[in-house]
């Protein structure tokens, strides 16, 4: 699974 | 962290700061919505639940502690300090939090990434951003009256909008598998209901007048 880089996000 | 993301994440720092400023050192609220601010609290709190759980860096969690705790601070200052709250406009304020909260939940129940508790609330959280400014908007519709600080805290608050989309652009053609369309299409909606305010607000600016919104 790839890491969900959305949710680094505020 | 590209520098579109960082400058969003400082001019959303900065609209936070122009209000705190303005409601600690002129004890005012005037012209500031009371229910945009418990939305964004409700916003924050929605979002921020694996504050605890997910650790990502210290700047993010610092950042996350920032937004959360002036959030709630703020709600604090307009309803509770003894001062502070006398200039609150309670007859022009009139928004009604369910009308939002209420659709932004079942939609984000509808229409989601993954329907998991944290997932829904993190949709939820984006949904209610997006129409979380209009109370304000509203507010700062019907009074007119519009100080330079109170111009400011939503001009900065349309930059970061502005500037998480060009954001989203860069990472779109940097990162592979960058496809967030829940996420772009709430953003992109935020930022439109900003459109209508800039322009007013440029205008304002450039002709050096005090800015005031048409009826």
């Amino acid at each position: 699974l790839l890491p969900d880089s959305i949710k680094d996000e505020l | 962290m590209n520098i579109f993301r960082f400058s969003g994440d400082m001019t959303h720092l900065m609209s936070v700061l122009v209000l705190l400023l303005k409601i600690h050192t002129i004890k005012s609220c005037a012209g500031i919505s009371l229910k945009t601010q418990e939305l964004y609290a409700l916003v924050f709190l929605a979002r921020y639940l694996d504050i605890v759980t997910n650790f990502i860096s210290l700047y993010n969690t610092i950042m996350k502690l920032i937004f959360l705790g002036s959030s709630f601070m703020i709600v604090w200052y307009i309803r509770r300090h003894r001062i502070v709250r006398r200039s609150y406009d309670k007859e022009h304020d009139t928004f009604r939090h369910l009308f939002l909260v209420l659709p932004c939940f079942i939609l984000a129940l509808l229409i989601n990434e993954r329907s998991a508790f944290k997932e829904i609330m993190w949709t939820f959280s984006l949904y209610l951003e997006a129409v979380a400014i209009l109370p304000q908007l509203v507010l700062l519709q019907r009074t007119k009256n519009i100080d330079n600080l109170t111009g400011q805290y939503v001009f900065f608050l349309g930059a970061y909008r502005a500037l998480y989309i060009c954001n989203w652009i860069y990472r779109y053609f940097t990162e592979p598998h960058y496809v967030h369309w829940i996420t772009w299409i709430s953003g992109l909606v935020q930022t439109l209901l900003y459109a209508d305010f800039f322009y007013y607000y440029f205008n304002s600016w450039k002709n050096n007048v005090k800015l005031q919104l048409p009826a």
